[in-house]
């Protein structure tokens, strides 16, 4: 899987 | 936070405040797909699940309980309040040919196999096809009330503002995130025939959209 990023937005 | 994302966020607002005002003041939901908004309450579902565990800043945990408490509340408006005005004749679009296939490629394609990142993972394919029952009703009664389309001219002009704030971002900070930026390319997509419509009939003082 890559990475996964912050869901940090809406 | 940038610009293009705060915009996107507005819009989004403003889309989902013109629809719950429009059926709340009018009292008639006809014309809204009934579906579409079901779509959209369970994608802020399966994607605000961190509101409790996860904490981002003030302004996210506002705008996740505003979208959930204004998409429920809608919902609530269609099959209960209004749902005399419900026109379910014209609301056929099979959702579970939307349902099935997102559910089976956020099992396939995610960053991560565990369940909030999985369920994080379908309510971003889900959204990105979540309008097309209101898109189909509109071409299956071959018109809009121009409320509805401004509605739908701020939710496609959300996203496509999105796809700015991940150009933004991937430059500024080197950020990308793969399956929402793809997801986001086709949801606004969906859009672009509408837009055209928009542009060329609504804004030039139409009534309401009638599709050719």
């Amino acid at each position: 899987a890559d990475e996964s990023p912050a869901h940090d937005e809406l | 936070m940038n610009v293009f994302r705060l915009l996107g966020d507005v819009s989004h607002l403003v889309a989902i405040i013109i629809l719950f005002l429009k059926i709340f003041r009018s009292k008639s939901c006809a014309g809204i797909s009934g579906k579409s908004q079901v779509l959209f309450a369970l994608v802020f579902t399966t994607r605000y699940l961190d509101l409790f565990t996860s904490f981002i800043s003030i302004y996210n945990t506002v705008m996740k309980v505003v979208f959930l408490v204004l998409s429920y509340a809608t919902v609530y408006l269609i099959y209960l309040r209004f749902r005399s005005s419900y026109d379910s004749e014209s609301d056929t679009f099979r959702v579970e040919f939307l349902l099935v296939p997102v559910a089976g490629l956020s099992f396939l394609e995610n960053y991560d196999f565990t369940p909030i990142e999985i369920l994080w993972t379908f309510s971003i394919y889900l959204e990105s096809v979540a309008i097309l029952p209101q898109l189909f009703m509109i071409t299956k009664t071959g018109e809009a009330e121009s409320i509805t389309t401004h509605y739908l001219f701020f939710l496609g002009l959300y996203r496509a503002l999105y796809l700015a704030n991940w150009v933004w971002r991937y430059h500024t900070e080197g950020f990308f995130d793969q399956i929402a930026v793809v997801s986001g390319v086709v949801q606004t997509i969906f859009y672009c025939d509408f837009f055209y419509l928009y542009v060329t009939k609504v804004l030039k003082g139409n009534s309401k959209l009638t599709l050719p």
